[in-house]
C-alpha cells in the first residue's frame, strides 16, 4: 500500500478529483464532535471484527 | 402486452422428462485438516447401451443423439426446504460409454462453509434431453450411470478429491521480526506502517488515524510438483497475496459553503489481515447463499 494508493481511495470515497487545500486557520478551530468521534470508534472496533475475504 | 414497443410473447412449459440421480458422499475427515482443496472431481460410469435398445430407438443423428447432464449441489436447509445450485453441466453421446468426469469444487467449497456438524454432500445429476420441445429426440433415456452396488464396483460414483498440505504450500503467518526478508523467506505478513502525518496531501486534510499498520505479503511459496501444473494447467504460480484484508475508517474535514466540518469515512481493504499462497486462476470460492 502506497500513499497514492490511499489518496486514489479517499478521493474516490468522498468523490472527488483532488486532494483539498485547506487552511490551518480553518483546523485551528475545528473541533470534531463527540457523535462523530463515537461513528469512527464503532467502525474501528467493527473493522477490527470483521474480515472482507479476498480470493 | 400494454406497451407498443413490445411484443406479447407467449411462453410453453416444456417438461423436460429429466431422470434424477441423488448422490450421497460422507465427508466428514476426507479432507485433511490445514489443506487446500484443489480440484474436486465427480467420476461418473456411462454405461455402454446396448445395440438392440439402439435400434429400438431408431437412427440417432450425432447431434440428436446427446444428452444434457447437470451436477447440482443440494443443500438442506435447516427448516427443512432445499436449496440447489449449478455446479456443472456438459453433454454426452449415447454412442459413448466409460467414465464421464464433471468438476464439482464448487460443490465441495459450498460444503465446506456449512456450520458443523455437517450434511453428507449431496449431488443431484439429472440428464435431461438436449433441446427441450416434441421434436426432440429421446436420447436422454439412453443415457444411464452405474449406481453404487455395480457388479464387483465396477464402475460406482466416485469423487476425487485433490489437496495440497498447507503446512508446506501455505503461508507462515505473521513474519519474524527479527529476521529479514530475503528470496527464500517463505510468504508472511509483514509489518507496515503507514505515517499520514508525513503525506503532504494528508495536511489539515485526515483528521484521524495520524497513520496506521497497513502489513504487506512477503516471501515466495512453495510450487507445486510437475505433475501437478501438467494437471491443471488453468493455475498459475503459487502467489504470496493478502487474502483476508480490513477496512480503515478515517475523519476528514470537508469544506461545504466556507464551512469546514469533520466527516467520517471508511476506505475498503487497506489493512491486510492474512497472507496466503494462491494460483492465479484458482477457483474463487462463492459465499454460501442463505
Amino acid at each position: 500500500l502506497t500513499g497514492e494508493q490511499l489518496l486514489g481511495s479517499l478521493l474516490q470515497q468522498l468523490q472527488l478529483s483532488e486532494a483539498p487545500v485547506l487552511d490551518r486557520a480553518d483546523m485551528e478551530e475545528l473541533v470534531i464532535p463527540a457523535h462523530v468521534r463515537a461513528q469512527y470508534v464503532t467502525l474501528l472496533q467493527r473493522s477490527h471484527g470483521d474480515r472482507s475475504r479476498g480470493k | 402486452r400494454f406497451s407498443q414497443s413490445f411484443r406479447e410473447v407467449a411462453g410453453r412449459f416444456l417438461a423436460s422428462e429429466a431422470s434424477t440421480h441423488l448422490l450421497v458422499f460422507g465427508m466428514e475427515q476426507r479432507l485433511p485438516p490445514n489443506s487446500e482443496l484443489v480440484q474436486a472431481v465427480l467420476r461418473l460410469f456411462q454405461e455402454p447401451v446396448p445395440k438392440a435398445t439402439l435400434h429400438r430407438h431408431g437412427r440417432l443423428s450425432p447431434r440428436s443423439a446427446r444428452a444434457r447432464v447437470t451436477v447440482e449441489w443440494l443443500r438442506v436447509r435447516d427448516d427443512g426446504s432445499n436449496r440447489t445450485s449449478l455446479i456443472d453441466s456438459r453433454l454426452v453421446s449415447v454412442h459413448e460409454s466409460g467414465w464421464k468426469v464433471f468438476d464439482v469444487t464448487e460443490a465441495v467449497n459450498f460444503w465446506q462453509q456449512l456450520s458443523r456438524p455437517r450434511q453428507p454432500l449431496l449431488l443431484q445429476v439429472s440428464v435431461q434431453r438436449e433441446h427441450p420441445g416434441p421434436l426432440a429426440s429421446g436420447a436422454h433415456k439412453l443415457v444411464r450411470f452405474a449406481s453404487q452396488g455395480a457388479p464387483a464396483g465396477l464402475g460406482e460414483p466416485q469423487l476425487e478429491l485433490h489437496t495440497l498440505d498447507l503446512g508446506d504450500y501455505g503461508a507462515q503467518g505473521d513474519c519474524d521480526p527479527e529476521a529479514p526478508v530475503t528470496e527464500g523467506t517463505r510468504c508472511c505478513r509483514q509489518e507496515m506502517y503507514i505515517d499520514l502525518q508525513g503525506m503532504k496531501w494528508a495536511d489539515n486534510w485526515v483528521l484521524e488515524p495520524p497513520g496506521f499498520l497497513a502489513y504487506e505479503c512477503v516471501g515466495t511459496c512453495q510450487q507445486p510438483p510437475e505433475a501437478l501444473a501438467f494437471k491443471w494447467p488453468f493455475l498459475g504460480p503459487r502467489q504470496c497475496i493478502a487474502s483476508e484484508t480490513a477496512s480503515l475508517p478515517m475523519i476528514v474535514s470537508i469544506k461545504e459553503g466556507g464551512r469546514t466540518r469533520p466527516q467520517v469515512v471508511s476506505l475498503p481493504n487497506m489493512r491486510v489481515q492474512k497472507c496466503s499462497c494462491a494460483s492465479d486462476g484458482a477457483l474463487v470460492p462463492r459465499g454460501l447463499q442463505p
